[in-house]
């Protein structure tokens, strides 16, 4: 465990625990992608399988435990608690072309071919890719409220934070997985636009709104 | 034996 790791963990629980508040707060999940968080929520159901076969730390099973509970409770608000407030018009992205082309990927592309690890290798293509429904509502409706822009922020930080940790980590141990660094850079990449949006407006107390 | 990339992050 490094700093970057460690830090990269911590934006990424800031980022689902200001999207729960945001929720619960306002009541309401306009402005949301409830299929993002569908998505996210099949990245952690096939990435975490391992709670059951392997042990690797306390903090790992907790954040396992953490990102599983809160994904669920996500969806369970945006589709039940809260779904007369849901988007579901705007929220138009077609899930099924990242499903399809992710578990194809991950079936000729992985470490080793067996159930577990094609289910993790699917959850890493798969988590690069789930937030373009989210980035597609916001292009949709042209705007984000500030609290959404937070969200996104802190949850593009993560992965890019994990991108100095593979770093310090090639150097220090020699230790590397090109399937997690490459998908990494995918989904930091798919950011960087709205990096640039968000310290250029949101920082400056301006809303988040794109060029009509 | 081959027991896979070592996968202790999250």
């Amino acid at each position: 465990m490094n700093i970057f790791r460690f830090a990269g963990d911590l934006s990424h629980v800031f980022a689902i625990i200001i999207l729960l508040l945001k929720i619960w707060k306002t009541r309401s999940c306009a402005g949301i992608s409830g299929k993002s968080q569908i998505l996210f929520a099949v990245v952690y159901l096939t990435r975490y399988l391992d709670l059951f076969t392997t042990y690797v730390s306390l903090y790992n099973s907790v954040m396992k435990v953490l990102f599983l509970a809160t994904s669920g409770a996500t969806v369970y608000l945006m589709y039940v608690k809260f779904k007369a407030t849901y988007d579901h018009n705007h929220d138009s992205f077609r899930i099924e072309f990242l499903l399809v082309p992710c578990a194809l990927l991950a079936l000729v592309i992985n470490h080793e071919f067996t159930v577990m690890e094609v289910l993790w290798t699917f959850s890493i293509y798969l988590e690069s890719v789930a937030i373009l429904p989210q980035l597609f509502l916001v292009s949709r409706t042209g705007e984000a409220e500030s609290i959404t822009s937070h969200y996104l922020f802190a949850l593009g930080s993560y992965r890019a934070l994990y991108l100095l940790n593979w770093v310090y980590r090639y150097m220090v141990e020699s230790h590397y997985d090109l399937i997690a660094i490459f998908a990494g850079v995918v989904q930091t990449v798919l950011y960087c636009d709205f990096f640039y949006l968000y310290i250029t407006k949101v920082l400056k107390g301006k809303k988040l709104q794109l060029p009509a | 034996i081959y027991i896979g990339p070592k996968k202790d992050e999250l």
